[in-house]
């Protein structure tokens, strides 16, 4: 009776994993067959993993390493702070604009990003686009490039070849919305007085061009014309082979906003445990939904319209809740974000959450750093691994137990990290 | 800020539900 006793506490308090399944396949294994995408359902698949149409590309190229990856990611972070902590004066777009922009008024968009498939104009052209809840202009690479673009998998997207095509007017008031969207006042074409938007992100990529118009198709029966976007002339970045981006932020330009008439506002999406694996994006309330869906109330946060924000209150490990005063996670508010890859704390929660993982952890021998990934384990020498379970508690009762793939960041066997960082202090 | 990242979102269904000012969470095998 003991024994089974200790079993059972051990299931509720601890994840055992087979070490192989945290290790991603260079084969990718889709989970549904392609036909069965229809109805707003879109395959998420991983930018660098092998189920990704970029996927050769990467291999010629060279993905960025997971130094780089998480380099990258703590600077979507900054901008993010950035954004949050200053309101920027609206800059001017010009026709020539590229480089002049002010820096940090975006998000990084080069670490560790999922990209969707969609199609753009009339016949329609297949995208790989980035899917990004934390900003909002959808945008992908023109011809003719007038000034400049990326190197991208797909062939880029020429708006003389598509009959659904149209410019926007600098007079039109969707024009003046690119202001709240990307943090630049939009330009005017002379000449044609064509709207020109400009977006630049944290690391310094960015995308400048026509403000358009334009058939966008996810599936046969999801086909949306006149939908806003940019199309861009003069554009640079850690795009990895994307052909631009789709913004799903709360604000007015943003694709969740476009298509509310049909979706009602509502979307969902699965990330994979895995970058070989597939997961979906799907639109509107028609989907499958967890049998054991938890819902907590969506709030706002200060300086950041275009971020879904959420009240975090509290965070357990190994089924002990960590002693962290609410305040700490109030003072500052939380957001949730596709596109940054780990989760950042504050600095109190998260000095406590690793003190309660790392006495949990006692029996593995502890491996150097990566980068912001502080708490890493050589687990080379086992099959399997036991870690204790991690849950956040969120506003509403919800409780969020992380999948055992969403506690760790294996950069290989020898190095298998905590996969969370702090906040340099507790009110950043 | 802080902010819950993609890897913490792995195998989770997670819904917006905009208008209704509500996220919901959910394990999910993503098929």
């Amino acid at each position: 009776a003991t024994t089974a006793a200790k079993s059972h506490k051990t299931h509720q308090t601890h994840h055992t994993l087979q070490l192989s399944s945290l290790l991603p396949a260079t084969i990718c294994t889709p989970a549904t067959k392609e036909d069965n995408y229809n109805e707003g359902l879109l395959k998420v698949v991983h930018k660098n993993g092998p189920c990704a149409r970029l996927h050769q590309q990467d291999q010629a190229t060279g993905s960025p390493t997971d130094d780089q990856l998480l380099e990258q990611d703590q600077s979507r972070v900054d901008s993010i702070h950035y954004r949050l902590s200053n309101k920027l004066s609206p800059h001017n777009v010009q026709q020539t604009d590229g480089t002049t922009l002010p820096a940090k008024s975006g998000s990084v968009v080069g670490s560790g990003n999922y990209i969707v498939t969609v199609g753009l104009g009339t016949p329609k052209r297949d995208l790989s686009l980035i899917f990004d809840t934390g900003s909002d202009l959808t945008w992908t690479q023109c011809q003719p490039c007038a000034r400049s673009c990326y190197s991208q998998k797909e062939t880029i997207f020429d708006p003389s070849k598509s009959s659904s095509y149209a410019n926007v007017s600098c007079t039109s008031s969707s024009c003046s919305d690119l202001t709240s969207a990307t943090g630049n006042t939009p330009g005017c074409a002379s000449g044609s007085s064509t709207c020109l938007y400009g977006i630049q992100y944290g690391d310094q990529s960015f995308s400048v061009g026509y403000f358009s118009k334009e058939r966008i198709t996810l599936t046969r029966s999801d086909v949306f014309d006149g939908f806003l976007f940019g199309c861009g002339q003069n554009n640079r970045g850690l795009f990895g082979g994307a052909a631009g981006l789709l913004g799903l932020g709360r604000n007015k330009i943003s694709f969740v906003q476009q298509t509310a008439q049909k979706y009602n506002r509502v979307f969902s999406y699965c990330l994979p445990s895995v970058s070989s694996a597939t997961g979906y994006l799907s639109f509107g309330s028609g989907g499958k939904v967890s049998s054991s869906l938890k819902y907590t109330p969506l709030s706002t946060i200060s300086l950041g319209d275009s971020f879904y924000a959420l009240n975090l209150v509290g965070i357990s490990v190994a089924g002990t809740k960590l002693s962290i005063p609410p305040s700490v996670f109030t003072s500052s508010g939380t957001i949730i974000d596709s596109g940054t890859v780990i989760s950042r704390l504050p600095a109190t929660a998260y000095s406590a959450l690793r003190s309660a993982f790392r006495q949990q952890m006692t029996g593995y021998p502890s491996a150097a750093a990566v980068s912001i990934l502080d708490t890493c384990y050589d687990l080379s020498s086992y099959s399997s691994a036991r870690i204790p379970k991690i849950s956040f508690f969120f506003g509403g009762g919800t409780v969020v137990e992380l999948d055992p793939q969403g506690i760790l960041y294996v950069v290989r066997s020898t190095q298998v990290c905590l996969a969370f960082a702090g906040n340099s202090d507790d009110s950043s | 800020v802080t902010i819950f990242g993609n890897t913490q979102q792995k195998r989770l269904q997670v819904v917006y539900d905009i208008g209704g000012g509500r996220i919901g969470f959910g394990p999910a095998s993503c098929s």
